[in-house]
Formats: C-alpha cells, structure tokens, sequence
C-alpha cells in the first residue's frame, strides 16, 4: 500500500505547489538519516 | 620490494598535498617526475602503482582515528588518478584506455577486499574513490573545460566527457548489489550522486539514458530478487526506501527520463511495488497543467495534449522482435491465424518465479505482452495524427479487435496482463491514455463478450484498484476512468456480482 | 591454468573478482546467511552526505593577509540538521536584503524580490546560501578576497551579482556598483547614473567613482 510520501518530498525540499526546482543537484544521500549535513555542489570560479 | 617502494612515492604525493594546493605546478611535476624516473613509465607499473596505494589507502582508512581524517590517502589517490587522465600525453593510448586500465585495478582489489573471508570489509573507502572521481571530474570540466588552457587539450576532454560517465557506469554495474551485497548501500549513493545522476540525465542527446537505465534496472533486480510478500528483511526495506526517494527525484529533476523510459521500469518493477510504479508513471510533463480529473463533466475530447503521443525512448524493436511482424499484419488485416500466433508467442517455455499478489508464478511473458500494448498505443496515435479519431476511436478497428481478441481468447493470466498493461498506459493527458481509457470504458460495458463479461469487468476493476488504494500519487488517468466509471449511469459498480460478494470492496466503493 | 591467474599483476585477485560473477548469472533464490549479514553490514556502514562530500586538500588559510586572520574558521561551514526538518521557508529570503545596505534603494528592492523569485538556481534553497543574503556587504568582500578559489567565494560572488547587483570587473579585479537616481522632473534627464566601486586593497571602503568615469560593460564578468 506504500506510504504517505509529505514527508520524504519535504525532506527533498519538494515543493508541493507548482514551483520546482531542482533537487538532485545537492543530493545528499538516498535516505533522511545519512543526509543531516549539506553537500558542496559543482560551482566555476571564473579565472 | 617494489610495492614498499610505491608506497614511499605515494606517501610523498599524499604529504605534498597537505603542503600546496591541488593545482599547484609542483603537483604536475611530480606526475611528470613519476613518468620520468620510472615509476610509472610502463602500463604495468601503473597497474602495480595504483594497486599499492589504493591498498594502503585503504589500511590507512581502517586504521584511522574514526573521529578524525580518514580519508586523506585516498582523497590523494582520487586527485592523482584523474589528474593523470588530464595531463598525461595520450599518444600510445587513449584516454579511455587508460581508464579501462584503471578501473579493473580498482575492481581487483575492491573485489578481494569483500570477497576474501575474514576481512573486515568497509564500503567506505571504495565509495569515498569513486565519489572523488566524480569530484576531480567535475572540477574541470566546468564551462566545457575552460580551466584548461591548451586549446587540443581541451577539445579531447570535452569529446571524452559522454565516455567518462559511460566507463564510470560501467564500472557501477560491474559492482552492482547482486554481485557485491556488501557494497549496497555505497551503490545506491553512487547512483544518486550528485555529481553523477543529474549528469546522466543531461549529457547531450541523453547520452547517459541507456547506462542509467541499466543501473536502475540492476536496482529493481535486485529488489525484486529479495522481495518476498509475506517478508521483507529490514535491510532490503531500506534500500526500498532509498530507491524510491532517488525516483522522487528524477520525477522533480527530470519527468522525461521517466516518461520515455517507462516501458523498460516497467518491465522490471518488483510486482508488489505499487507506490513506486504510481511514482513511475505519475511523472508528468514539467510546465504541464493538469485538468481536473474528478470532473465529472470532463471532456477528454476538448483537451489538446489528448491528442500528442508520448516520447518513448526505447527500441521497442528490440522487445519483440518475432512478433512484430504478426502484430503489423494483424493491424492491417485482422485474421484468426494471425491472433493464434500472436497468443502463442506470449507464452513463456517456462515458469518464471514471480512475487504477485494473487500469484507465485507466471506462464506468460509479460515484456511480451507489454510490447505488443505499446505498439497498438504507438499505432493509434500516428494514425491518429494522419487520420481522423473516427478511425481510431472505433471499437471495430483492428486495434481495438486486437486487445479484446487476445482478452477474449487467452487464459485469465493473460487477461490481466492485457488489462495490466493497458492500464499502465492511463497516465498525463496524452493520446495514449486517451485512447485506452476509450478502450478500457468501452470493453467494461461491452457486449460482445457474452458470458465472459463479468469476468473481464473483474480483472478490469483489479487493475484499477490495485493502482488507486495505495497511497498517493495516483496518475491523472486512472483518476479519470474511475470517476467515469463511479459517475456513469450505465455501470453501477455496487451491483456487479464479484463486488457484493466482497465486503472489503464494497466498502472501498461505497463512499465513492 | 588459464594464463591470466598466473599473471603476477592481478592473478591472485582474479578469483574473487571472478566469484562476483556467479550470482550474477544465477542469482541465490533466497538471500544466504552470508549474503544477508554482507547487506546488513552495507546498511551499517552507509556513506552519509559527509563522505560524500567534497574533498579538501591543503587551502592557504588565507590568500590574502588580514589583521583579523586568527578569529576566522579554516573549515568550511557546513550546515548540521535534524532528520525532518526539510530545506527552511523559501520566503526567507525576500525578506533580508532589505535595509541599509549600500546601493540598494527601496525602489529597487521590489523589484529585486521578484527577480529572486525568478532566478531560482541549484543553490538558492541551501541554507549557505541562505544563510549569505543575510550577510553584510562588508562580510561577502571579505570573503570574495580572502578565500579565493573556494565555494564560499563563489556564493559571495553570487550573492554580490544576483541578488545586490554589484558587478565584478576583470581588469581591476573591484566589485562596481551602478548607482541610478531619479531626478526632479524638469530636469534634462530623467536620471543619473553613478557608479561606486569597493576598494579592497587600500581603505577598504565603497567609493564613489569619478563621474567621467564609466565602466566598460565588456570589463565585466558574466556570473
């Protein structure tokens, strides 16, 4: 029967009106409990 | 002995990094300095080398104060293997030679390091290299590899990105659950990565698709090997959970993926997996508004993106390739000899072990089956946009007769299947769930099946309970055929024979 | 016998690279005991986001000397949180830029909100970044200077371009401001531009340029 899924897309940070944005560019892990810190991102530093 | 002596020299690259910075000039000379001296002057002492500093990375990791630096070693190693893929001259071999030469190196001792008994395995270190990889890589190839200024340079890393990513995949699968259990959790973070899985989804002309779609599958594999519906073990209910937050994902990031793809998840989604085959096929469009589906006065007719066919990404050819033939005629001509070849070709040689609900095996080849859906889906939406929907929408055209032949004539395995299958084409406004939910709604009041039809209503009802009880999302059609089915004043689901006998049913359907 | 176990280079790893292979080709019908104690290991040591993380070399504390150098961190900030707590409002940010901050008048701050609204990117909901809209001007040059060639210079350079407008020229290697000032009506012109610049080698200050002096907009950097 699955779950109530509110709370793992909240966790994703997604959100639940028709704004998206892209989350698995900062992915931090496939579960909540090994993702309690944020990741550094790709980012280019112009010369 | 030689391995004490790479040692030294990868202890001292380990220590220079500690002193500068990792684009320093002294870090290219000592690669050169390697090249020039000897130490890595013939593939073999590459092989050796990278041999002995990954091992003694990884004695450094398990030997390591937990609660400080562990991975400093092989945070070096990570740097210096793609560096080299960099800087070195690739005269005698090429960039991908070098990676193949890499990565069974890494194989080898990743393998002996789980597989040998009495190891104290860790999957740590081995994710730690192959998250860095991903790491270095993405360092430099920002902005097309702008940061590096040798113009030939630059164009060769940007040619060899696409394959870097492939051998990279390869690799993964090579290592996959199955094969390496004690590395599954790493694999699943690998897979996610976010410096590997938004990269696959985007490389130019979706080059990354067909290697994703394999790790996914080698995902679903090995869920589906080791779920068992009365027992699920806690470790496979959290890589489960994982997987699914990683599909949530992609449906945020990238619906497309899963929407041209879908067929393939399909085909290798654990039976059970109900909420993760609504996730699936619940992607919709990005920017695309959905109208109301419990509108009762809802019009598919009036909606413009009933008309459009769905992308699909998957050489369908591939899938029944001896059917195909039978099928087109089929559609051109409709005849007896043709439909009893089809039937027949939908039966597997042998009984395939199947975790479903309601069934342990099966006898008929459901990818088959699948295919065949598909391609009448295909079908009806080109005819669709040459013709007119008369000649579509028409339960005497030969695409119509094709599914309610095999419905008609096939054992109630096959049924389901059928229906399955045509259910799972009711997703966003397209013309494929357009047309099957006409099927669908045509065949549940249909009198051309005589004393079959309850047995069909039953099996169509099935399909679509099975998919609307679970927890959300549920997809925008199977949303529509409901309502139209509780609203319809043609149907009264209440009445039907096979749901007054089951009071779980009927109070499911009541409230509705 | 096979030539590859007896090469010296890997034969003796082969066997076990090979022993991965089986299951492969026939997977065990049912997970064996030291299979099921391999996962639940696997579950045990799972990566967590820390050692997904970027690795990070030796970085000069800071490339450029500073007074104050001993009281800031050598480690990067990273954001710790509890399971649940999600990624935070995304109204947050509209809220902080607004006050007194150099070249940022009123007017402009509305606009400014919704051109935040618009150019959301991958960064724009991680608490660092949240975290840099609510910082001083004088804090992102700090860190724009001082912490060169890492993430935190790059979100004080995004910081600077996309949300206070500033713009970074190449040449000079100073953030500018353009300055535009309604004027009374009567006058000749509707408004007039002036442009600030930030001086981080001498007073450290924002200062107004010379009016005949107008930035090229080729000099800039696109961010």
């Amino acid at each position: 029967l699955g779950a109530d899924l509110s709370s793992m897309l909240h966790s994703l940070g997604i959100p639940r009106d028709s704004k998206r944005h892209r989350v698995l560019d900062t992915f931090q892990s496939p579960w909540a409990e090994t993702s309690r810190s944020e990741v550094e991102p790709k980012f280019f530093i112009p010369d | 002995t030689n391995t004490e002596r790479y040692y030294l020299v990868f202890t001292e690259w380990v220590k220079l990094l500690q002193r500068v910075e990792g684009d320093d000039i002294s870090t290219i000379v000592f690669l050169k300095q390697m090249k020039d001296k000897g130490v890595l002057s013939k593939t073999d002492q590459l092989i050796e080398f990278i041999k002995a500093a990954l091992e003694l990375s990884i004695f450094s990791f398990k030997e390591s104060d937990p609660t400080g630096e562990v991975f400093t070693a092989i945070d070096a190693l990570g740097k210096m293997i793609i560096k080299l893929l960099v800087v070195q001259d690739f005269t005698e071999m090429t960039r991908a030679d070098y990676l193949n030469l890499v990565f069974p190196v890494i194989a080898l001792v990743f393998s002996k390091d789980h597989e040998q008994e009495n190891t104290t395995f860790n999957e740590r270190p081995h994710f730690r290299l192959l998250s860095n990889f991903l790491f270095e890589w993405e360092t430099i190839r920002g902005h097309k590899f702008i940061k590096v200024r040798n113009v030939v340079t630059r164009k060769e890393l940007l040619d060899f990105d696409t394959e870097f990513y492939n051998i990279f995949s390869s690799y993964l699968q090579s290592a996959q659950p199955i094969a390496f259990p004690g590395f599954s959790f790493a694999w699943v973070t690998l897979i996610s990565h976010r410096m590997f899985l938004p990269t696959m989804l985007r490389l130019p002309n979706n080059a990354g698709w067909k290697n994703l779609m394999l790790l996914l599958i080698d995902l679903l594999k090995f869920l589906d090997k080791y779920t068992d519906k009365n027992e699920v073990s806690n470790a496979i209910s959290v890589v489960y959970k994982g997987a699914l937050r990683v599909f949530l994902g992609i449906s945020n990031d990238m619906p497309e993926f899963l929407i041209e793809n879908h067929l393939e998840l399909m085909n290798n989604l654990p039976p059970t997996y109900f909420q993760l085959k609504n996730v699936i096929l619940s992607a919709i469009p990005k920017k695309m508004m959905l109208p109301n589906p419990y509108d009762p006065t809802l019009s598919l007719e009036d909606i413009a993106a009933c008309k459009e066919p769905p992308k699909v990404f998957y050489d369908l050819i591939a899938e029944f390739s001896t059917l195909k033939k039978p099928v087109d005629n089929y559609l051109r001509i409709p005849s007896n000899s043709l439909l009893k070849t089809i039937i027949s070709n939908t039966y597997r040689n042998e009984y395939e072990l199947k975790n479903g609900i309601g069934y342990d095996y099966l006898s008929v080849d459901n990818n088959i089956v699948r295919a065949i859906v598909i391609h009448v889906g295909i079908e009806v939406g080109s005819e669709y946009q040459r013709m007119s929907s008369s000649a579509v929408f028409n339960t005497k055209s030969a695409y119509y007769t094709l599914l309610f032949n095999l419905i008609h004539d096939g054992t109630v395995e096959l049924q389901y299947q059928v229906i399955q299958a045509m259910v799972e084409q009711l997703r966003y406004p397209n013309v494929h769930t357009y047309w099957f939910i006409f099927a669908l709604r045509n065949m549940f009041v249909s009198e051309e099946w005589g004393d079959q039809l309850l047995e069909v209503q039953e099996i169509i009802l099935r399909n679509l309970l099975e998919r609307i009880i679970v927890n959300r999302p549920h997809t925008w059609g199977i949303s529509v055929i409901f309502t139209q089915l509780i609203t319809s004043k043609e149907i009264n689901l209440l009445d039907l024979p096979f749901v007054k006998k089951l009071p779980e049913v009927r109070n499911l359907l009541s409230p509705l | 016998e096979n030539d590859a176990f007896n090469n010296p280079l890997f034969g003796e790893e082969l066997k076990f690279w090979l022993n991965s292979k089986r299951p492969l080709m026939q997977p065990y019908k049912e997970m064996p005991e030291q299979m099921i104690a391999q996962v639940e290991s696997s579950l045990l040591n799972c990566p967590d986001s820390l050692d997904a993380d970027s690795p990070h070399f030796y970085r000069k504390p800071l490339s450029l000397p500073h007074p104050t150098s001993i009281f800031f961190p050598n480690e990067p900030i990273r954001f710790v949180y509890p399971v649940g707590s999600g990624q935070g409002q995304p109204n947050d940010q509209q809220q902080t830029y607004k006050g007194k901050q150099a070249g940022s008048s009123n007017q402009e701050q509305d606009s400014e909100s919704e051109s935040v609204k618009k150019t959301e990117d991958i960064y724009s909901r991680t608490s660092l970044a949240r975290i840099f809209t609510k910082f001083d001007l004088d804090t992102l040059f700090f860190i724009f200077y001082h912490y060169q060639g890492t993430y935190d210079q790059f979100l004080a350079a995004r910081e600077l371009s996309k949300n206070r407008k500033w713009k970074f020229n190449k040449i000079d290697r100073c953030w500018y401001y353009k300055e535009v000032e309604k004027l009374p009506p009567g006058m000749l012109q509707a408004e007039e531009e002036s442009w600030r610049y930030f001086d981080y080698q001498g007073s450290w200050l924002a200062r107004r340029c010379n009016n005949d002096v107008v930035p090229k907009e080729e000099d800039f950097e696109k961010i």
